[in-house]
């Protein structure tokens, strides 16, 4: 089914 | 000093029941633009962004930038002592570690104040830039929670693929396999009830629908929401909060293995 995304994987710490 | 007095209070109950499944604890900060939050759900996968802008308030002020931790949990208990016309006013003092919510009835016959203790909270802020997105979809909220609620109980995820058909969801799951077509309309009176269908080119996603019904709670807060779908980014559901700013609920895709 696919593995589930990490909000970081797309989007930096600032 | 910080004090900001909300005529609609009942707003910042919505905000608060929409959000506090999702995220436990959050950092709220106050500036001169208004008042925002950046959270993310305990395992990552999705993240909430408030903004009430300070303009949205009948009175805001807001001495010096502050970062206030609060419970979301806490928050709903003291809120729901609000009526749903009551005017909400929040008050802090600098480096203080306690809030109060003064509530006051419409005709100012009862009025009742609450302190809740602030907490440290180490949240990391990500920056989430400006994104060309390959799809937008805006349609009423209440469809679009009909329908993630329908698909949840047959499958656990959606696929949610934009062509220039329309918009399409599809769940699959052990009793079988859905999908539920929504075209674009335009041609009706009710702004509102429109469903607008932006495409610069076709998109498919996965999202777990948990999640997305989570996001839901919000429906009370806009009659329309907004879908923003990239094939190398989370989606965005974002509900406008009328003339105050919007919570954007972020959800990273499921990953082809």
């Amino acid at each position: 089914k696919g593995s589930q995304g990490r909000m970081e994987s797309f989007f930096k710490p600032m | 000093m910080l004090e900001l007095r909300l005529v609609q209070g009942s707003l910042l109950k919505k905000v608060i029941e929409a959000i506090k499944d999702l995220v436990t604890d959050a950092n709220f900060d106050c500036s001169a633009t208004g008042l925002s939050l950046q959270a993310m759900d305990s395992s990552h996968v999705a993240l909430v962004a408030l903004l009430l802008r300070s303009e949205g308030f009948e009175h805001y002020r807001c001495d010096r930038n502050i970062s206030m931790g609060m419970n979301l949990n806490n928050m709903s208990k003291m809120l729901k002592c609000a009526g749903n016309d009551d005017i909400i006013t929040i008050k802090g003092d600098d480096g203080g570690d306690t809030i109060t919510f003064m509530f006051e009835s419409p005709n100012q016959d009862k009025i009742s104040d609450f302190e809740m203790k602030l907490m440290d909270i180490d949240s990391e802020h990500l920056g989430i830039p400006e994104a060309e997105y390959h799809a937008i979809v805006k349609m009423p909220s209440s469809e679009f929670s009909r329908i993630c609620k329908d698909l949840s109980s047959i499958g656990d995820t959606v696929v949610i693929s934009v062509t220039k058909e329309g918009v399409k969801f599809t769940t699959r799951g052990d009793i079988g396999t859905a999908n539920i077509v929504c075209r674009q309309n335009k041609t009706i009176d009710k702004p509102d009830e429109a469903t607008i269908i932006e495409m610069n080119e076709p998109v498919s996603l996965t999202f777990a629908l948990r999640y997305l019904n989570s996001f839901t709670k919000a429906t009370s807060l806009s009659e329309s929401v907004t879908i923003s779908l990239s094939s190398d980014l989370p989606v965005v559901i974002e509900y406008k909060i009328a003339d105050m700013g919007y919570i954007r609920f972020y959800l990273a895709p499921k990953i082809e293995d």
